[in-house]
């Protein structure tokens, strides 16, 4: 911070005592990486996740897509894998619930999204493929309006990626995403089967610049 | 750029790297296990704010020539010891809904110092 007559300190004096200087520069460390953030405080973990699941998503997550943007239209770009918060299920239908900070919510474009999920097929099942109908549902307060939905068929067991589109999308946006899945068979089930195969939604997300105007 | 050593006047790229254990913070930092923040210090004393590979760039060359002329050779003319190249810091961490982002933050690493 320059002070009256003051040069900034690291013009003109000798090079800075390492050892006399450390919390200082641990506390600038700390508060830079926050503000780049957009954080006040470092996050407290409400609900960790188990390594199993991290490791699979993080093994799931595709590379950056860089053809998205060119280099220069390229802001501070994120991705984020979102765990699912699985509610009211029956034989062939599972709730998955997404939630986004408020940072995220409002504070980002999300450029794309994709439902990761594992489906296990009944060991009887024959080579019909299962059908998978994935629904997208309205906003918060209205759940039974359907924004949007997905087909999806699963011919073997194992991880699937489904790419969602812009109701999906504009739900992360808005902090909250909430999805059913209904199933031919009961493949949906399983979805809730082992903490290593938590479905997840991957999102490809960039923040919003203070200055962007669109045009109409 | 030059690297600082012990006992190093002139502007310099001083390591400083923050280990995300030591201040408590690798429960929610997944990747990588620290930040390599670095930064410059030293003195530019005006005569070095052009010597190639210390200068940030032509233009500022050219710049600590004018405040040399104007500021008649005074050691406060300006020039200062600034980053000259700095690349992102990739991060892996957990967000307050237990999510995990992966973002690169722009210009957080310092790799190379020099005059303005």
């Amino acid at each position: 911070t320059p002070r009256a007559a003051r040069p900034c300190p690291a013009c003109g004096g000798p090079a800075l005592d390492l050892e006399n200087h450390r919390e200082l520069l641990l506390e600038l460390a700390k508060r830079s990486i926050l503000d780049k953030l957009h954080l006040r405080q470092r996050p407290t973990l409400s609900r960790p996740v188990p390594r199993a699941a991290l490791r699979t998503a993080l093994q799931r997550l595709p590379g950056p897509p860089q053809w998205l943007l060119g280099e220069a239209d390229r802001g501070q770009e994120y991705e984020i894998i979102s765990f699912a918060d699985t509610g009211l299920s029956d034989i062939n239908q599972t709730r998955l619930d997404f939630h986004f900070s408020e940072r995220t919510a409002g504070g980002v474009e999300v450029r794309q999204a994709s439902l990761v999920f594992f489906a296990q097929l009944p060991p009887n099942t024959t080579q019909t493929p299962t059908t998978v109908k994935v629904l997208v549902l309205g906003p918060r307060g209205t759940n039974l309006t359907l924004a949007s939905q997905h087909l999806l068929k699963v011919r073997a067991s194992g991880w699937h990626q489904l790419p969602l589109g812009p109701a999906a999308q504009a739900a992360c946006s808005q902090g909250h995403l909430a999805l059913e899945l209904v199933a031919e068979s009961q493949v949906a089930q399983s979805l809730l089967g082992g903490a290593s195969r938590r479905p997840f939604v991957a999102a490809q997300v960039r923040a919003r610049g203070k200055h962007r105007v669109r045009r109409r | 750029g030059i690297e600082c050593q012990s006992g190093s006047r002139m502007c310099c790229r001083q390591e400083f790297f923050v280990d995300f254990r030591e201040i408590g913070w690798h429960d929610w930092i997944i990747q990588p296990e620290g930040y390599a923040m670095n930064f410059c210090t030293g003195q530019c004393p005006l005569h070095v704010a052009g010597m190639p590979g210390l200068a940030a760039s032509f233009h500022t060359a050219v710049l600590s020539l004018l405040k040399a002329n104007t500021a008649g050779g005074t050691a406060a003319g300006g020039s200062c010891c600034v980053p000259t190249a700095r690349r992102p810091l990739s991060l892996l961490y957990y967000d307050r809904d237990s999510n995990i982002v992966k973002t690169d933050i722009p210009d957080m690493v310092v790799e190379a110092c020099g005059c303005s």
